[in-house]
């Protein structure tokens, strides 16, 4: 049996060993879903959203979920102190969480939520740039390609607009942004990657 | 690789967030 389960969504990162994989699993899952919710109402408020079709709102939601959370929960990775807080607000020390068997992953989120934070983003700032992470024309099983890609050229708009407004004099910072995008793929990827192998391995 | 939003029942929480707003909106 996994004895650890190093996820910030997580309430503890320890797991009790007379607890079978389902129970784990069904715990770990209501620990993050009302994350999960406030993300579908986040998504719900981006103006267009709603217009998509049912079915490409779950994908998009499906696809990106991962990825908001991480634009959203940057703040738990504090590379400085090199901590990570859970969900039940207690830190776990970098070295600890390796020796729990965090690797590739962990390094990546850190050297993300640092990046994303010297960016000295706005609220609104951020709030934009969320739902230009999460609507992504080019996710899988998406049905109607061109909707999507309309309110991503919209959102894009709006954020470039912004970005340049609150930052004239800091012309990198709205393509230091997009490249985010590709770093967050990249972490989706990495992170889908472990959950396949949790499920396999409880 | 497999689809891990199915995996994790993440599929089933967004369904059941959104449904209220499905409910009364024609696809």
């Amino acid at each position: 049996k996994r004895m650890y389960l190093v996820c910030p969504m997580s309430v503890s990162p320890y797991m009790d060993p007379n607890k079978s994989g389902p129970q784990i699993w069904e715990e770990f899952s209501t620990s993050f879903t009302p994350a999960v919710k406030e993300v579908v109402e986040f998504a719900k408020r981006i103006p267009g959203f709603r217009d998509l079709s049912q079915y490409d709102q779950v994908n998009l939601l499906k696809a990106g979920t991962f990825e908001v959370l991480m634009v959203r929960f940057a703040s738990l990775f504090d590379a400085k102190e090199r901590t990570v807080t859970f969900l039940s607000g207690r830190k776990y020390n970098v070295d600890e969480l390796r020796f729990m068997g965090a690797g590739e992953l962990l390094n990546s989120v850190f050297e993300f939520s640092e990046k994303l934070k010297a960016l000295h983003l706005s609220e609104e700032e951020m709030s934009l740039f969320t739902a230009v992470v999460l609507v992504s024309a080019d996710r899988s099983g998406i049905e109607n390609v061109n909707s999507v890609e309309a309110l991503q050229e919209t959102l894009i708009r709006a954020l470039r607009t912004l970005i340049m407004k609150n930052h004239p004099n800091e012309a990198s910072t709205f393509t230091r942004l997009l490249l985010k995008l590709a770093d967050l793929r990249s972490l989706n990827n990495m992170h889908s990657e472990e959950l396949l192998a949790f499920k396999i391995h409880p | 690789f497999a689809d891990p939003a199915s995996n994790l029942g993440l599929e089933d929480i967004i369904r059941k967030a959104l449904m209220g707003n499905f409910d009364d909106k024609p696809d």
